[in-house]
């Protein structure tokens, strides 16, 4: 299984569609290494994106420079991905 | 030891060889209503399967409803089995789903990506696309809710094969979505049909490649928002609704925009719980909850259907 330790989802809001362009950018350049789990609609939504922890602090960065507020939705994927897995293993006993 | 739907966990998740042996069971227990089609072959070579909920009749109008389509999405492959179990135990105290089913047959594609839901239990728990692969292209998979007909390769949809949007090379080049046009298609009388994904809690319809109202705006916009507000009275969950490209994002080659173009005016897409927590790692133990609530809002626009023929 592949391992997701220290990758986060970040949950940005955009205020306008210039910075939802500036998020559909990050994408265009790298699209295997950040993963939208909400891609970017509209400013009244949310978007959500998977980034690796590799990637996180240029990820970070990148929205920093542009002014996107983001917070922490997941701060480890693995902690969850864990759970789940026990969880699964558990109900199967 | 035998084996048996009552030992099946509702509120846990599955892996595809659990889903399938569960739904042989459920078949076999159920014959009187229940049925299992084989309507074909995934990349891989893996069965895709279709239960057929019928209390008889040749060529009766019909409901259709796939969950997993993005397999990453498990809340919805989870809510399609409890939903196929509360239809059994339903009919005969439920006297709406019993209209229902004495006039219409239902049809629940529960593992619509079974190669990559297969790929998200061993490899990969994030994979979103099937895993079709092209000589001389690195990438794998295509988007399957990309691969569709209707406004193929629009707005809100990837040439780049590595994009988790990617289109695929032609319409319908995927084989699990042309077994699914071609069975609806060879059967010719759906009048419903809902695709159900995860996660942001909308119910939304067509059209999502265009912004241009469809011809049945309000209608199928009254219809979503008593869908919402029957789902909310459930556990007090809120949905925002209202066309695809509206609501949420320009998506071209979608599911639901094919099948209204293909003359099934009640076509929806659910997105399930939940709003920003766990995103597609929602805990089990809202599984039952998510389905309950999904269950009322799918039986209004059953009901919706049934009520209004055409």
């Amino acid at each position: 299984q592949m391992n997701f330790t220290g990758d986060q989802v970040l949950r940005i809001l955009a205020k306008n569609e210039k910075q939802l362009s500036l998020l559909r950018d990050l994408e265009s350049q790298k699209p295997q290494k950040v993963d939208f789990w909400r891609g970017p609609a509209r400013p009244s939504l949310p978007v959500d994106m998977r980034v690796p922890f590799s990637e996180l602090p240029s990820v970070k960065a990148y929205l920093k420079s542009h002014g996107l507020a983001y917070s922490v939705m997941i701060k480890d994927i693995q902690v969850l991905l864990d759970e789940e897995r026990n969880a699964m293993a558990k109900s199967r006993r | 030891l035998e084996r048996s739907t009552n030992s099946f966990s509702y509120s846990s998740y599955h892996t595809l060889d659990e889903i399938y042996s569960w739904i042989d069971n459920f078949a076999a227990e159920h014959s009187n209503l229940v049925s299992k089609i084989h309507i074909g072959k995934t990349f891989e070579n893996r069965s895709i399967l279709v239960l057929k909920f019928s209390t008889g009749g040749p060529n009766r109008t019909a409901i259709w409803i796939d969950t997993g389509i993005h397999s990453r999405e498990w809340i919805t492959h989870a809510t399609g089995i409890w939903i196929s179990q509360k239809i059994v135990n339903a009919y005969g105290k439920d006297h709406v789903l019993k209209k229902i089913l004495n006039a219409m047959d239902i049809f629940i594609e529960i593992v619509t990506n079974p190669d990559g839901f297969a790929f998200t239990h061993t490899m990969n728990r994030l994979w979103r696309k099937n895993k079709s692969s092209q000589p001389g292209i690195v990438c794998i998979g295509v988007d399957l809710n990309r691969n569709w007909k209707t406004g193929f390769g629009g707005n809100g949809s990837n040439k780049n094969p590595c994009s988790e949007t990617y289109r695929g090379p032609a319409p319908e080049s995927e084989p699990e979505v042309a077994a699914i046009v071609g069975f609806i298609t060879g059967h010719g009388n759906f009048k419903a049909m809902i695709s159900i994904h995860s996660y942001s809690q909308m119910v939304m319809y067509p059209y999502g490649h265009s912004l241009e109202p469809v011809p049945n705006h309000k209608e199928l916009f009254k219809l979503a928002e008593a869908a919402v507000k029957a789902l909310y009275k459930v556990h007090g969950i809120q949905y925002i609704f209202g066309s695809i490209s509206t609501t949420l994002y320009s998506a071209s080659g979608i599911t639901v925009d094919w099948a209204y173009d293909s003359g099934i005016k009640y076509a929806f897409s659910f997105e399930l719980r939940d709003t920003g927590k766990y995103g597609f790692l929602l805990p089990a133990s809202q599984i039952v909850p998510t389905a309950e609530e999904t269950w009322m809002a799918l039986r209004t626009i059953m009901r919706h259907t049934l009520n209004h023929p055409y």
